[in-house]
């Protein structure tokens, strides 16, 4: 464990709570994409199966791990139901259209394709995280459908953003401080993953100067 | 064999 690595779940943490916040403070889930959030599930639910086989005590960073994956899990479930459910009536289900159909498709292929180990544990943990990479994306086509940025919601992408940052300066240190087998799939991922954020600041960024609406390209 | 890295983390 290190302060990039504790400093980016702390900021993934963060940015649940804010999610979880804007919903409950504002009764309402407008601007927020159930889709993202469904991926999310679905990327959680196929990466800690190994929740089924570790034991929680067998180390402090094991305990940490399942501490944080069983939150994960939970919140995100927890925010489908308040979406799905409680807030039903705000929620923005006419322009929330991106075809996730077709990410899943695609990581599915992708896992099959490039994995570590031919385990199902193993493909099913390379789909994860390929999925991951691209699961903001039917977020950012909603705020690209609706125009509207509301604060909460971008400060919520902005934590996303910045906790995949943190995760980048946290391989580079490890790279240099373990002397363990490099990961490269998840780095590839990752780093797609943060170019995606670091897309969308620079034209929220834009627009916010221009005081114009959000447009992606 | 080394464990990979990721596998530790979240």
């Amino acid at each position: 464990m290190n302060i990039f690595r504790l400093g980016g779940d702390m900021l993934h943490v963060v940015s649940i709570f804010l999610l979880l916040l804007k919903i409950q403070t504002s009764h309402s889930c407008a601007g927020l994409s159930l889709k993202t959030q469904i991926l999310y599930m679905v990327v959680f639910s196929t990466r800690y199966l190994d929740l089924f086989f570790t034991k929680p005590w067998h180390s402090a960073l094991t305990f940490y791990n399942t501490i944080m994956k069983i939150l994960f899990l939970s919140s995100s479930a927890y925010t489908i139901y308040l979406m799905q459910k409680r807030y039903k009536h705000t929620y923005d289900k006419v322009h929330d259209t991106f075809r996730i159909q077709y990410l899943i498709a695609a990581a599915a292929v992708l896992a099959l394709i490039f994995h570590l180990r031919l385990t199902v544990f193993e493909i099913l943990w390379a789909f994860s995280v390929f999925l991951e990479s691209v699961a903001i994306l039917p977020q950012l086509f909603l705020l690209q459908e609706t125009g509207e940025v509301e604060n909460i919601t971008s400060h919520y992408i902005f934590c996303l953003g910045g906790y995949r940052t943190l995760y980048i300066f946290n391989w580079v240190w490890r790279y240099f401080t373990e002397h363990r087998r490099n990961q490269w799939l998840a780095w590839g991922c990752g780093t797609v993953q943060t170019l995606i954020y670091a897309d969308f600041f620079y034209y929220y960024i834009l627009s916010r100067k221009q005081g114009k609406k959000l447009r992606l390209p | 064999p080394p464990e990979d890295t990721a596998k530790d983390e979240l």
